[in-house]
């Protein structure tokens, strides 16, 4: 565990609090894409798919827990819950689930490290993370106005992993044949699909204005 | 392996 890792960790814990905040406390998720969250629950079912079978650590398990717990439970007030559900903005999330899914289920079959059940699924939770934002960032763009909590959750999203980038890089250096290019491209193109974001958010930042996404 | 290389990160 390097500094980096934990920074990108605690970033990433931080982003689904502060979305879990916003939902349970304003009981509103105006602005927050469905489709982007049951995506991510998809993501972290595929990915921690060991999570009973390989003990790792104490803190990698209970992370793992509260990954899985809180994007399901966030899916589940925006689908179930009486009051939430009345804030989602159905005729606006209308990015198609499988758009994403199928092709990054394909890639998994055919490119991998090992053909084995759990290691394409672990690969085809990677490629999914790293599109997962989408329908979210579609969502910003059509509904134009971001709130402070939407526009800290995508920023912190994105930040996690441009984090677990320099992870990456620190462990190449530090440890032997560490390399992984699938894990590492497909963490890249999370980031750089980030990137207009980012320009955006720190142009409303510096310019201390409401943050506006280009339709 | 190759795959352990990850499987202690999130």
């Amino acid at each position: 565990m390097n500094i980096f890792r934990l920074a990108g960790d605690m970033t990433h814990l931080f982003s689904v609090l502060v979305l879990l905040l916003k939902i349970h406390t304003i009981k509103s998720c105006a602005g927050i894409s469905l489709k982007t969250q049951e995506l991510y629950a998809l993501v972290f079912t595929t990915r921690y798919l060991d999570i009973f079978t390989d003990f790792i650590s104490l803190y990698n398990t209970v992370m793992k827990l509260i990954f899985l717990g809180s994007s399901f439970s966030i899916v589940w007030y925006i689908r179930r819950h009486k009051i939430v559900r009345r804030s989602y903005d159905k005729d606006q999330d209308t990015f198609r689930h499988y758009f994403l899914v199928i092709p990054c289920l394909v890639l998994a079959v055919f490119i991998n490290h090992k053909f084995t059940f759990k290691e394409v699924m672990w690969t085809f939770s990677l490629y999914l993370e790293a599109v997962a934002i989408l329908p979210q960032l579609v969502l910003l763009q059509r509904t134009r106005n971001i709130d402070n909590l939407t526009g800290q959750y995508v920023f912190l999203l994105g930040a996690y992993r441009a984090l677990y980038i320099l992870n990456w890089i620190y462990r190449h250096f530090t440890e032997p044949h560490y390399v992984h290019w699938i894990t590492w491209i497909a963490g890249v193109v999370q980031t750089l699909l980030y990137a207009d974001f980012f320009y955006y958010y720190f142009q409303s930042w510096k310019n201390n204005e409401k943050l506006q996404l280009p339709a | 392996s190759q795959g352990q290389g990850h499987k202690d990160e999130l």
